[in-house]
């Protein structure tokens, strides 16, 4: 009964982030909804029987990628307060963003400069923690370029093709589809390029597809290839490998919807309805509600 | 109670309260009336610091103190609330007094590394108490 299972005030060993299944029954969430909450099973953890383990939520986790991180951190930085408060301006209606490096044995680089095939990688991406609530709304290849060469723009042509592993073949994945652009940018510095492959990716993403395999092919001239085609104003790119972003609307109930919350102040708890209560009389309440609405 | 208060009077002559008002407050708004506290945490008091990279601190408030008998609209309380002070002053006590509790809340932003290496910047509902209740 839930009075006999209170947490046990002194917590001692190591908490592992668990997994679902480990979790008492009754503290599990609704199927599909509570791996995506990195907060959520700690949170449950720490309240349960099994919290006999220290608070310290050691799960094996890797690293990520420092250069990601430090996106995600300016990221955080432009949607929320210092306080962590989600900032009112956002005008989008997402509330999640996922941000996924590929794995590493899939990357192979061919130099070929003749070809100007400077740039080719091989990304797999695994998509297994976005949950079967959040809907994707944008996705975004991001690049972060090393340039050794100080230059103001960049004109880059990009091949992408996502591949399908065509289980008929083993040999080699076909490629199902594939887009072409070529992309003209000023670069001041600038550390990130977002190349957005919404329209590409969601096929695949909509059909709750766990791995995306794809190619990208990424050339890049100097200035602008109207005005010159030597083929020295090739850059050496060191392109680190791109991360995919994944901006995604969670529609469950832990998730923050900024469009509810607008409805919600609407009809706040704090300013009933004012009922004819059958108890005015007897509970003294009648009309004194000026002084006291003020006051509340 | 008319004999009792004339007891009263005789040994302590009552001095007039200098402000009714004030003398009635008593009444209506306990010493220790339900109201919003701070309470502000660091994710590294609970080691969880290794994963959750922002924020680093964070400040879920809470809830405390006694409702008084008569809520009315000071706590944005519904008539269940009054109701249910009755039925423990009148009917049984064992049901218990209303509970000054959280009514609103406001949001907060995460961003966590989650065990593959992949990154999530996610809002959650309901994370900080804003306004307390009682029900």
């Amino acid at each position: 009964r839930s009075r006999d299972r209170a947490a046990s005030d002194k917590v001692s060993g190591l908490l592992v982030a668990p997994e679902v299944s480990e979790l008492h029954p009754l503290l599990l969430l609704p199927k599909g909804v509570s791996r995506g909450y990195a907060l959520l099973p700690p949170l449950l953890k720490v309240l349960s029987d099994q919290g006999r383990q220290s608070w310290e939520s050691g799960a094996p986790r890797l690293r990520p990628d420092s250069r990601a991180l430090r996106y995600m951190k300016r990221l955080y930085k432009m949607y929320a307060t210092k306080e962590g408060i989600p900032k009112a301006h956002k005008s989008h209606l997402y509330n999640t963003v996922r941000l996924f490096t590929p794995c590493s044995e899939c990357q192979h680089r061919h130099r070929d400069l003749s070809k100007g095939d400077l740039h080719s990688v091989d990304l797999l991406f695994n998509l297994d923690r976005v949950t079967a609530l959040e809907h994707l709304l944008k996705s975004v290849l991001l690049y972060s370029f090393d340039t050794s060469v100080p230059t103001s723009s960049f004109t880059c042509t990009c091949h992408l093709s996502v591949k399908e592993h065509d289980f008929s073949s083993q040999v080699c994945p076909s490629v199902s589809h594939s887009v072409a652009f070529s992309l003209h940018f000023e670069v001041r510095k600038r550390k990130w390029v977002e190349i957005d492959v919404t329209s590409f990716l969601q096929p695949l993403i909509a059909t709750n597809r766990r791995n995306i395999h794809m190619a990208v092919n990424f050339t890049c001239l100097m200035g602008n290839p109207q005005h010159n085609t030597k083929q020295d104003n090739l850059i050496d790119m060191a392109l680190v490998p791109p991360s995919l972003l994944l901006y995604l609307n969670d529609t469950s109930e832990q998730a923050y919807h900024r469009w509810n919350s607008l409805r919600h102040r609407r009809k706040s708890p704090l300013r009933p309805k004012r009922r004819n209560s059958p108890f005015a009389d007897v509970t003294g309440d009648k009309g004194r509600e000026n002084t006291q609405g003020k006051r509340a | 109670s008319r004999h009792r208060r004339e007891e009263n009077l005789k040994e302590a002559p009552a001095t007039p309260p200098r402000n009714l008002s004030e003398y009635f407050k008593q009444f209506l708004f306990p010493q220790n009336e339900c109201e919003l506290h701070s309470f502000r945490l660091s994710f590294s008091q609970l080691k969880w610091d290794k994963w959750i990279i922002a924020p680093h601190r964070y400040s879920p408030q809470y809830c405390k103190g006694d409702c008084p008998r008569v809520v009315g609209h000071r706590y944005g309380s519904p008539v269940h609330t009054m109701v249910q002070n009755i039925i423990y002053e009148k009917l049984d006590s064992s049901v218990p007094k209303p509970s000054c509790v959280p009514a609103e809340y406001s949001p907060l932003s995460v961003l966590t590394i989650e065990p593959d290496g992949s990154i999530v910047y996610k809002e959650y509902e309901d994370m900080i108490a804003t306004k307390c209740t009682c029900r």
